[in-house]
């Protein structure tokens, strides 16, 4: 359980990174 | 930059992870970690370009290894397992523990003459004759050691020219 929810949460902040760095 | 929230994520995530026994704490460190994970990896690709280019495709090649790695161990974990446990069965039945696993027992053993008697030099040298005498008599006893130990060395150094690359 625990590796799929570093999976998931790995992916979600990666992708809410780079759409912040492209807002800005 | 937002890596450094990455790598302090990661290491509250590690400390909590070590701290508590609790399963739905573990649940909480392991969102943490993802989290600090992704937020450092969103960065890679700046680090590795000495801070020039934040869009550099490498980190969507980092990425993809570690989006692949963690599906292994989610998906393969019985697989990966089994592996370890083969490897292992390998290891004792073909004696391969008496090569590079005891050179690493004889490196422990004179760090801990070294801490153990720091005050008197002439005892601490005594013991680390007789260590190394030891360690000698085991090369001879199986010399399958000697040539893990140089075969080690060789490797070593090529990671460490690699690296300097």
């Amino acid at each position: 359980e625990a590796p799929f929810l570093i999976f998931l949460s790995f992916l979600i902040s990666f992708v809410i990174a780079r759409v912040y760095v492209l807002m800005l | 930059h937002h890596f450094y929230y990455g790598v302090i994520l990661m290491i509250i995530a590690g400390w909590i992870a070590i701290i508590y026994k609790d399963k739905n704490v573990h649940r909480i460190a392991a969102v943490l970690y993802g989290a600090g994970l992704g937020v450092f990896f969103d960065e890679l690709g700046l680090l590795l370009t000495h801070f020039e280019d934040y869009w550099d495709p490498i980190t969507y090649t980092a990425v993809i290894i570690i989006a692949l790695i963690l599906l292994n161990i989610i998906f393969f974990k019985n697989f990966w397992r089994s592996v370890g446990s083969e490897l292992k069965y390998l290891v004792v039945t073909k004696k391969l523990h008496y090569g590079p696993f005891n050179l690493v027992g004889v490196v422990d053993i004179m760090d801990e003459t070294q801490d153990k008697i720091p005050k008197t030099n002439r005892i601490v040298n005594i013991f680390m004759g007789i260590v190394l005498f030891a360690a000698g008599i085991l090369v001879i006893m199986y010399p399958t050691l000697l040539y893990y130990w140089v075969a080690a060395a060789f490797f070593l150094t090529g990671l460490s020219y690699f690296i300097k690359g």
